[in-house]
């Protein structure tokens, strides 16, 4: 799966997440990437959300709706609500896997509950960040 | 001012696969995409054209599970699929089971902007990516030798009922 979420200079945001799937997946099968509110979601008073990994848990739990909930009704900032649907609900029932995230003030969170995930962040400052398993983000200028 | 965050996937492959030039070209693919992103950004463009530019550079990425690094289904074809959103009226757009489009985004991203849906799928949805001019490849365009490879071992992994521990296969 590939995605991407951003929040640009008016404020607004946009999520969006492109073919997901495990090797061999049974014909037809379609995972959490264009589900709306699973795998793909963006609404300018919370988040904009891009998910990555076990596409049936991703849909079952709605992990893209369920982090803009925590933010919306629960008052969690962004890091609390993404930890807590990935590694608190996710992790616990096999959804393995990760989520890019954006908010409204422009906090992002790269979170994920597996070995790794191929992730990447740039801001205002123009520095390009990578980082591909649980070590620091790489800055590139 | 700006964010924007990419990723190329979760479940990467496994540390004693990695070598150092495998893991560079991984960043560099990455890198590619933020920039794509960031150029619509510092120019005063929209979160939405932002996330297509981005997600263009990862599909065009054969390192990436996406349009041209798409996975094999067990009947050794592909199938793709993708989804949009804009924060600023929830407009959203959605395709899935097909193949053809070169990026898979551009067909999600024209459900959003010209159809009454959100989600299209199969046949209609090639027709409706085709009647709307987006541009296609043919099925050699997304064969890399890589996701080719994974299918065979996925396969003779399941005849011989041994079990897959390799992330990056379950995940793409």
């Amino acid at each position: 799966t590939v995605g991407a979420v951003a929040r640009d200079r008016n404020g607004h945001l946009a999520a969006a997440t492109s073919t997901g799937g495990m090797t061999a997946k049974a014909p037809g099968r379609v995972g959490d990437s264009p589900v709306i509110g699973a795998g793909t979601w963006a609404d300018d008073e919370t988040c904009a959300v891009s998910g990555t990994g076990h596409g049936e848990i991703f849909i079952r739990y709605a992990a893209g709706h369920e982090i803009a909930s925590r933010l919306r009704y629960a008052g969690q900032n962004l890091q609390q609500a993404v930890h807590g649907v990935v590694v608190d609900v996710l992790a616990p029932v096999g959804g393995s896997g990760g989520v890019i995230a954006v908010d409204r003030s422009g906090a992002f969170s790269l979170t994920f509950n597996c070995s790794g995930m191929y992730r990447g962040v740039v801001t205002g400052d123009g520095v390009l960040r990578t980082a591909i398993y649980d070590e620091p983000l790489v800055d590139f200028r | 001012d700006f964010t924007l965050a990419v990723h190329g996937g979760a479940g990467t492959i496994l540390r004693t696969k990695m070598t150092p030039e495998r893991e560079a070209a991984y960043h560099a693919g990455l890198r590619r995409a933020l920039e794509a992103g960031r150029v619509v950004l510092a120019d005063g463009g929209t979160a939405i054209d932002a996330v297509t530019a981005a997600v263009m550079t990862l599909e065009d990425e054969p390192l990436f599970n996406a349009g041209r690094g798409a996975v094999y289904t067990s009947a050794g074809l592909q199938e793709m699929d993708a989804a949009i959103m804009d924060g600023r009226d929830r407009a959203a757009g959605a395709i899935a089971g097909i193949c053809g489009p070169r990026n898979p985004i551009l067909a999600a991203r024209a459900v959003m902007e010209k159809s009454d849906h959100v989600f299209l799928i199969g046949d209609n949805a090639l027709n409706f990516c085709r009647q709307n001019g987006i541009a296609f490849e043919d099925a050699s365009y997304f064969f890399t030798d890589q996701r080719w490879d994974a299918l065979q071992e996925t396969l003779a992994m399941r005849r011989s009922g041994g079990e897959d521990h390799d992330e990056s296969r379950k995940h793409g």
